[in-house]
């Protein structure tokens, strides 16, 4: 499983949060805008957070950010 | 399995609850408006609980919660 | 597998019934109006019941509850 | 594989009978009129009985119990 | 796999045939017009029988017993 | 994988025949009008034969025997 | 996986060809006219020749063979 | 994974070719008209060759061989 | 997965190439105008060429070779 | 799993980044314009980033790169 | 999982990139105008490159290269 992040603007961040007991930022990319990021879950990644405005293509459909 | 929150205001709150024969919050996580969230359930997470105006995508379809 | 309960008024529950060969309820959550549950069947978790006002989300359609 | 059970009166009864061979009742979860529950088959439920007036929410559609 | 049983008359039964080199009948259940009951293959359970006016949900779709 | 016969006739029979090198009858059940058969395939049985009027709801839709 | 086989004349067979280095015919199953023959592929079995006027109903559509 | 093929004219011939490093003709199986053969790959057959008029069922639809 | 070849010309010739960290020729299977073949991959084949006027039937739809 | 990624002009550039609790770049291929990269996720390979003016075709539809 | 390439001219070329910690051009491939090749994901093979004018059949729709 994978979702894929298109930045609409520079500075969009996506941050990695730690899979376990404890729940921390562990990696934090930044985009520019138009740069598109492919992301998985992961053994380290349980969870994300996406800030500023970009799009999300999830299977759960297209998910606007940052508006 | 993952599901997606988006905030629609400042202050909301996606709480884990722990897996196994106990059910406390183990993580809270706050979304400003705008912000968007990934989750999964985990070996740690069995459950969770949303509180304040967001929208969550499922995999049953998308809910308003807040309202 | 997992259900996505949504409350329509104050004072909803969402109680977990033992798996095994005995049945009782080994958590029960309070949900006030608005707030959004999403939870999985676990190991411990092999029924749930709700009551009072409330709309379910499950890979059955959606079911309302309370009335 | 779970269903969905709602009850339309007071007095609904949903009843587990053993797994294996034997077959007897190990459980009977009353409901009352708008109350929803969501069942599993488990290691110890290998069939359900519903009497009352209920709505069930099944993989093969739904059925309603008590007409 | 399982499937629903929905009794439209007094004294349906539905009898499970054992598994194995021997086939015989290892449990017979009767249900009560509106009655409903859901179903499993077991490792007990290859084989069923439907006495009686009932209505059948199965994947194959819904079967008419008793006509 | 299950099928389902349904009887349109007094003395309609399914024939269980062996899993295995060998293929010979071990087992024949049968039904009268409008009585139910939902069987598997197993450990035993890896062919069955219907003789009589009847009703098939098998994965490839229904089967029509007897004409 | 299982086809369907129904005879339309008298005198229809379903050979059964071995499984293995070898493939030879390993059982010869006749039908008379409306019978209904449902087969899966086993152990010993891996390939089919069917002769004589019948409908096959497989996952691939129905086959008229005999014509 | 099985497919379907029916000969349309006399001495269609279904070959078989070995599986493994080499690659040569283990069977050759021939149909009359109107015979059908349903033929799985296996641990011996990973490639078919089918030569004269028949029509293949396969899963990316129907072929017609011989024209 | 297999694919289906049918040959639209003389000298059609599907090649199979070698698994594993060398890319080589294995196998060249010649077809004449109007012959199937049925491939798998395999142990012994990641990669498949097709040289002539053929039609493919894949998984992703069909495809004209030789053109 | 994979992904497909067209370069609709020179430079567009597919990174790879590390799987495991470390997040950094361990690959970039440069793709000039109308070639085509099609990318798995790995072992290695957990994340991907891809800059320049592109056309991703992936399993949550089709994404442009670089607008 | 496999995809298919048909070459609509003369020299492209399909190029197999390394599986692993280094990412390297271990094969490449070419074909002339109308060849077809079908490819699998394997051990050694984790990412492919294609340059020159051809059509990509993927799960994900069928995709231009060289335009
Ligand atoms: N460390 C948590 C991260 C997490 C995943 N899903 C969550 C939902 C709510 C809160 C935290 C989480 C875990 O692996 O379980
Ligand atoms: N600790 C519980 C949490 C839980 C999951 N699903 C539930 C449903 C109802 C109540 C509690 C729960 C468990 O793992 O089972
Ligand atoms: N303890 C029971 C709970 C249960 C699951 N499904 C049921 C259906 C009916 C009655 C009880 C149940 C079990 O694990 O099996
Ligand atoms: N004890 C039985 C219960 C059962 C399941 N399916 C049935 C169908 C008919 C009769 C009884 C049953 C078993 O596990 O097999
Ligand atoms: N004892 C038999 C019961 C059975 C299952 N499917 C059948 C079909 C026909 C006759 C008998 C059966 C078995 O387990 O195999
Ligand atoms: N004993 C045979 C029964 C059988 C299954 N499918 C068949 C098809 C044709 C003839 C016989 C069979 C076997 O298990 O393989
Ligand atoms: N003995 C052969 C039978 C067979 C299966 N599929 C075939 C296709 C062609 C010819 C023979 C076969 C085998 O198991 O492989
Ligand atoms: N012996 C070969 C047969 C084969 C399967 N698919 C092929 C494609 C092309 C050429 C030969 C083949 C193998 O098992 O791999
Ligand atoms: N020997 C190579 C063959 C191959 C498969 N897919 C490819 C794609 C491009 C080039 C070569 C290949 C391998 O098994 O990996
Ligand atoms: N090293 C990280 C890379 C990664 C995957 N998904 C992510 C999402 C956000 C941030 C980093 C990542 C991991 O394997 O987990
Ligand atoms: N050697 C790399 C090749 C690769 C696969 N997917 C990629 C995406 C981007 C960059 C390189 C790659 C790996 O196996 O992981």
């Amino acid at each position: 499983d994978y979702l894929v992040v298109k930045a609409l603007e520079n500075g969009v961040t996506i941050i990695g949060l730690t899979r376990g007991k404890d729940t921390r930022f562990h990696h934090s990319e930044k985009l520019d805008k138009g740069e598109v990021m492919v992301v998985q879950f992961t053994e380290h990644t349980s969870a994300m957070k996406i800030r500023g405005k970009a799009i999300l293509y999830t299977k759960h459909g297209q998910v606007e950010a940052g508006s």
